[in-house]
């Protein structure tokens, strides 16, 4: 579904969040 | 499971499409669908972050989104 994602986005942008 | 392995999420498949266009999280995200590759949500997530921070990707803002891609 879009809010999974939606979610999955989220949480691979946190784990980036240093990255980006 | 019978649709695992359509789809493989490797650091050679993610170098493949950053090199062609700019992609944000969510576009690399749509061409490794868990459904395609039989991962689960966290290994696809741990997976990506890992080759990203590994392939270091020139990043770029367009229509305010960051978008990865790899030079030639």
């Amino acid at each position: 579904s879009s809010s999974e994602a939606d979610e999955m986005a989220a949480a691979l942008e946190a784990e980036l969040n240093d990255f980006m | 499971t019978p649709n695992s392995g359509e789809v493989q999420l490797t650091e050679e498949a993610v170098r493949r499409y950053l090199s062609r266009k700019p992609m944000t999280t969510k576009d690399l995200l749509k061409k490794f669908q868990t459904k395609r590759t039989g991962l689960s949500s966290d290994a696809t997530v741990n997976a990506l972050a890992q080759l990203l921070k590994r392939l270091d990707p020139e990043r770029k803002l367009i229509a305010d989104k960051m978008h990865f891609f790899l030079k030639e």
